[in-house]
């Protein structure tokens, strides 16, 4: 019975550094050992790869639970706001999601609401030539409430199925930006009732426990209603996605697995726990 | 903040003239628990933590400081011993110029956006750097770099996006010795560490070029891979040093721990914010306050 209770501990303690390498977090994988921890109590799991197999089920089940398609036909025309931080992958995440409307033959309309960073709307430009998607755009430096004002009469008056509005890149600590954004969202909100009917932030799956930080400010401030994982072709296992998806119940909508046009995946809770473990 | 949580487990520990195995143990768990939670990489952390717990083992406990204060003092000076404490973290630029720069990292760090406030900081310096895109890559990553030397009023190689890399800096470098530039700043497209082919492109890149510095560009917000990354780009290319960026927001920035553990490499700079002008030399110190804050 104590080689058992010591074989436990081992199988834990390696559990552990998996799920801490993953980027899972510190408060959640206190919380899945300690559930492993009561089951073991309780005799339910009875060597190392049950044990193992109970964690993952634990995982896949927390996703399952949150899990939901982002259906577009909902509205018309369905807007879109992409927001998160800088550099994690929301202006190409826009491209990708165009082009995958556009293959479904939709009439798609892109919103340059970046006019902070340098050739942000060149970068949203070259996307919409690609995927076959106008781009509404001001100058450098314009009022990006009027871009997404402008976007959203355009999108009705060319009877366009889906708008999707890029955003500068913003730290969700500073609290002009964070203003600003929902200024952005107050002029979706009035030009288009019922609008943005989907707002994404997107995570990049290299991101350490500053994601959770990240999803509770701006689910605050803008309402979110989906995730985008980005940069999983990458090494990095984007175990941050269990803690955010589950505390602030955000279904996790695709995931990014590369720069090209084709490289948008549906999120598969199986596949994402497998590659973990 | 980890000294207060250390506080409150030395309570116990009042009167007790030494420390031992036993009466740290509680202690070295807050320890690992703060550096796990700002990020730090799990074996970093073990490690770490087995430093700290042979330099408080055996030690008196002060009359001056508390048991708790000891702990605190003995993880800061090894933290900060750990970053470099205060060995030369300059930029290399002694060399016959011009003297060139290569910044590398993954998608989205922060890259072109450092490229130009490198600029920026050499010509404070009296230096005329050559700001050079070599992303063809990325839509409108070209004009990027170009949009931030008119900001500048610094001058950017006209690379054209269906040139190849290594051609454009090549070029670039002769442009830069008959021009009278004395630095060339190459910036590159973002890439993963496991990705052969684009890896291989910076090697080229390194032998066209012969840089004095390779500047690791990272995410504050990097989490446990940043120890992968790391060694992925240091093995393949050798880095010289490292840029921190985004650390005027609220993450720890554990990586840049994991970082010069894996890598021996010293962290040069912090960005600190997304305008041109936000860019200063690194100070150990203050990263560590802000990871045990
Ligand atoms: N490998 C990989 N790279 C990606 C992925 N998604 C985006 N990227 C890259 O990440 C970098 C940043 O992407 P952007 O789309 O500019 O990110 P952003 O969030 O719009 O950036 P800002 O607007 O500056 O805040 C680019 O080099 C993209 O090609 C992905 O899923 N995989
Ligand atoms: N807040 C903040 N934002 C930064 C900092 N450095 C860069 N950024 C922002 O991060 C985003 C990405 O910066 P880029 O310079 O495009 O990153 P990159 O590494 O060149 O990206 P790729 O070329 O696609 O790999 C942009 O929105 C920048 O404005 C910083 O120190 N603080
Ligand atoms: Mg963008
Ligand atoms: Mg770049």
């Amino acid at each position: 019975l104590l080689g058992k209770k010591q074989i436990d501990a081992d199988v834990l303690e390696e559990l552990e550094e998996i799920l801490i390498t993953a980027d899972m977090g510190v408060k959640t994988t206190v919380e899945l050992i300690r559930t492993l921890e009561q089951r073991l109590k309780r005799n339910e799991l009875g060597d190392g790869e049950a044990l193992k197999a109970a964690l993952k089920q634990e995982i896949s089940d927390r996703l399952a639970q949150v899990n939901s398609d982002l259906d577009v036909s909902a509205a018309k025309p369905f807007v879109i706001l992409v927001i998160g931080v800088n550099g994690v992958g929301k202006t190409t995440t826009i491209g990708k999601l165009a082009a995958q409307y556009r293959r479904a033959g939709k009439k798609v309309l892109l919103a340059a609401g970046d006019t902070f960073r340098a050739a942000a709307a060149e970068q949203l430009e070259i996307w919409g030539e690609r995927v076959g998607a106008e781009v509404v755009r001001h100058k450098e430096g314009a009022d990006p409430s009027a871009v997404a004002f402008d976007a959203c009469k355009a999108a009705v008056a060319r009877d366009c199925d889906i708008l999707l509005i890029d955003t500068a890149g913003r730290l969700h600590t500073k609290v002009n930006l964070m203003e600003e954004m929902k200024k952005i969202r107050r002029v979706i909100e009035r030009e288009i009732p019922g609008a943005p009917h989907e707002t994404l932030l997107v995570l990049d799956a290299a991101t350490g426990q500053n994601a959770v930080s990240q999803a509770s400010l701006f689910k605050e401030a803008a309402q979110v209603t989906g995730l985008i994982l980005t940069k999983l072709d990458g090494t990095a296992k984007g175990g941050i996605v269990v803690a955010v998806s589950h505390e602030f119940s955000l279904p996790v909508r695709y995931i990014g697995v590369g720069e090209g046009v084709e490289d948008l995946r549906r999120f598969e809770p199986q596949q994402f726990v497998d590659a973990i473990f | 903040a980890l000294s207060d949580k250390l506080e409150s487990v030395f309570k116990k520990l009042r009167g007790q003239g030494v420390m031992t195995e036993d009466n740290i143990k509680e202690a070295l768990r807050e320890v690992r628990l703060a550096l796990l939670e700002a990020d730090v990489n799990f074996k970093v952390v073990k490690d770490f933590v087995e430093r700290v717990r042979e330099k408080a083992v055996g030690t008196l406990v002060l009359q001056s400081l508390s048991p708790g204060q000891q702990v605190v003092k003995i993880v800061h000076d090894e933290l900060v011993a750990l970053m470099g404490g205060d060995e030369d973290n300059s930029l290399d630029l002694a060399a016959k110029p011009p003297v060139s720069i290569m910044m590398v990292g993954l998608q989205g760090a922060g890259k072109t956006t450092s490229c130009g406030k490198l600029a920026r900081y050499l010509k404070s310096q009296r230096r005329k750097p050559l700001l050079v895109p070599a992303d063809v890559y990325r839509p409108a990553a070209i004009e990027q770099l170009k949009t931030l030397g008119r900001q500048l009023s610094m001058e950017v190689f006209d690379s054209q996006a269906d040139q190849k890399p290594v051609d454009i800096c090549s070029k670039a470098l002769k442009y830069a010795e008959l021009s009278g530039f004395d630095t060339v700043i190459f910036d590159t497209a973002g890439r993963h560490q496991i990705d052969d082919y684009l890896m291989d492109e910076l090697v080229h890149i390194r032998e066209a070029v012969e840089p004095r510095e390779i500047l690791f560009v990272a995410d504050a917000m990097t989490g446990q891979e940043a120890v992968n990354v790391a060694t992925g780009f240091n093995d393949r290319l050798g880095i010289t040093g490292v840029v921190l960026t985004k650390l005027d927001g609220d993450a720890k920035g554990g990586a840049a721990l994991s970082i010069k553990a894996v890598t021996g490499k010293p962290v040069k700079f912090v960005g600190l914010g997304e305008k041109l002008d936000a860019l200063e030399v690194f100070h150990a110190d203050r990263l560590v306050s802000r990871i045990l804050g």
